[in-house]
């Protein structure tokens, strides 16, 4: 089962002021 | 807002740095207070369970941890981190930082018989430790505890910011791609808290180990509400808070 995306890591990775 | 020591002092470059960035409390404190609005109007209009007390709390602490990963991203010394690193940091102190944000609010918060919310809420302490059970009484007492040391000592707002920089840059983190990296900034904002605690409070000699001291009482704190909030999810009684989640399976794992 994959395993679900990291939502700490969308935000570290989210344009700077998303 | 809270009472800073006014100097003439020459006081280290780095906290000054450090306090520049703090982010804007009233601003953050209306962007949660909005989230929760729309929540609980959300919650009104549909067929749901109506959100428990503790349950508001966990969203109030989400939403917290969401203003905390923006802070970490806005640290110059955190920027440097690739994002590997910065997942390991944040998921090893997201608790330290949620406590030290709600115990700092409880120094600066004259009132002895209500705690002050991120919102600007206050909640009457007798009530809540009424409806608490055992464990969340316990650590509710255990934080007010600290906070009246914190107050004792009259911990400024500077100091503050310098503990959490310490926190998240903790160096017994393992694994990291650039520990030494890490270490560095840890042994720099240690010697920069030093040299201002030196420098305002001259009279106090043993203030940094102080306040080292109590930074370590609210790592175990962290721990203690760490196994209360992993107990309330095996139970099903955390709200589905993606981060709050993700951060406590990680920390946990």
């Amino acid at each position: 089962e994959p395993e679900e995306p990291s939502l700490l890591k969308k935000l570290l990775l989210a344009p700077p002021n998303s | 807002s809270s009472p800073t020591p006014h100097t003439g002092l020459d006081l280290p470059a780095l906290v000054l740095e450090f306090v520049r960035c703090e982010q804007d409390e009233l601003l953050v404190r209306s962007k949660i207070s909005t989230h929760l609005a729309l929540l609980q109007q959300n919650q009104s209009s549909s067929s749901t369970e109506p959100l428990t007390t503790f349950g508001l709390m966990c969203h109030i602490a989400d939403q917290t941890l969401f203003f905390i990963v923006e802070w970490a991203r806005s640290c110059n010394f955190f920027k440097e981190l690739k994002v590997g690193d910065q997942m390991k940091l944040l998921h090893n102190c997201w608790s330290e930082l949620l406590v030290l944000d709600y115990i700092s609010r409880q120094v600066h918060h004259d009132e002895q018989d209500t705690i002050l919310l991120i919102t600007g809420q206050k909640v009457d302490l007798t009530s809540l430790l009424t409806q608490a059970g055992v464990t969340l009484g316990e650590l509710v007492r255990g934080a007010r505890q600290l906070a009246q040391r914190l107050q004792e000592l009259q911990l400024d707002c500077r100091e503050i910011t310098c503990f959490k920089y310490l926190i998240l840059f903790n160096p017994d983190v393992k694994l990291l791609e650039n520990q030494e990296y890490v270490e560095n900034v840890y042994h720099q904002v240690s010697g920069a808290l030093l040299e201002y605690t030196l420098c305002v409070y001259p009279q106090h000699v043993d203030r940094f180990s102080q306040l080292l001291l109590h930074l370590r009482e609210l790592r175990v704190l962290s721990t203690q509400a760490e196994d209360y909030l992993s107990y309330k999810h095996l139970n099903g009684e955390v709200p589905c808070n993606k981060l709050l989640i993700e951060m406590l399976h990680a920390k946990r794992a």
